[in-house]
């Protein structure tokens, strides 16, 4: 099974 | 404050439709560059990045930097009122609590006016890096459309492999797989029919379909979508608004636990 990552695990706040 | 004019109105209904379903409220910025927005989906894991250019508009007027927020479900029904041929204008100022929408029909015969309650949104801006992408895949927007929803009647989630075969688009659920290539193919008689895929080097990522499903609502935007894919990062699904700027949706993969 797959779980799902958050786009904030990417971007991060400028 | 902002005035603007958007004569070819139709162009700000279908951006509210491409992106009212994924976010609820927003904040449209305000800038001499244009009029911007960018929204996570609620879930987090998916980010809609618009620009409409102030060169789009017949009138762009922006004194200073300001944002609007608004919920997008409110304005998509205050722009259904427009005609398709309608030319809109926006005004607001900064820090009014209203933004008024004025809607005129071609031959200039119905001037309707409709104001929209603004709402506080506490939002901040995500930084998106300019990246180098694995691979970028460009294709008809309507045969994305068609892949994303042929293969959601099946699983729930969508395998995106690029190789130098083509893109492989597979999905797999309780009544069975399905796996559609599409190859490169430039060889038709209209530009935006074409399949384009450079690749730097093979990418295969897994993502949620309801939300690919969400982004194909853009489709009447643009002709054709760009996907760029890497392993690091999440997918970009782009569509051109032409000339007037573009409607980014980020995704973050699933992964395998």
């Amino acid at each position: 099974s797959c779980t799902q990552v958050f786009i904030l695990f990417y971007f991060l706040y400028l | 404050m902002l005035e603007l004019r958007l004569v070819q109105g139709s162009l700000l209904k279908k951006v509210l439709e491409s992106i009212k379903d994924l976010v609820n409220d927003a904040n449209f910025d305000c800038s001499a560059t244009g009029f911007s927005l960018q929204a996570m989906d609620s879930s987090h894991v998916a980010l809609v990045s618009l620009l409409l250019r102030s060169e789009g508009f017949e009138h762009y007027r922006c004194d200073k930097n300001f944002s609007m927020g608004m919920n997008l479900g409110n304005m998509s029904k205050m722009l259904k009122c427009a005609g398709n041929d309608d030319i809109i204008t926006i005004k607001g100022d900064d820090g009014g609590d209203t933004i008024t929408f004025m809607f005129e029909s071609p031959s200039q015969d119905k001037i309707a006016d409709f104001e929209m309650k603004l709402m506080d949104i506490d939002s901040e801006h995500l930084g998106i890096p300019e990246a180098e992408y694995h691979a970028i895949v460009r294709m008809p927007s309507a045969e994305f459309a068609r892949i994303c929803k042929d293969l959601s009647s099946i699983g729930d989630t969508v395998i995106i492999s690029v190789t130098k075969e083509g893109v492989k688009f597979s999905t797999k659920g309780d009544i069975g797989t399905a796996n559609i290539v599409c190859r490169q193919n430039t060889t038709v008689d209209k530009p935006e029919e074409a399949t384009i895929i450079e690749m730097q080097e093979p990418v295969s990522l897994t993502f949620a379909l309801r939300y690919m499903n969400s982004f194909t609502k853009a489709s009447p935007l643009s002709n054709t979508v760009t996907i760029s894919l890497s392993s690091e990062l999440p997918v970009v699904v782009e569509y051109k608004i032409a000339e007037m700027g573009y409607i980014r949706y980020y995704l973050a993969p699933k992964i395998e636990d």
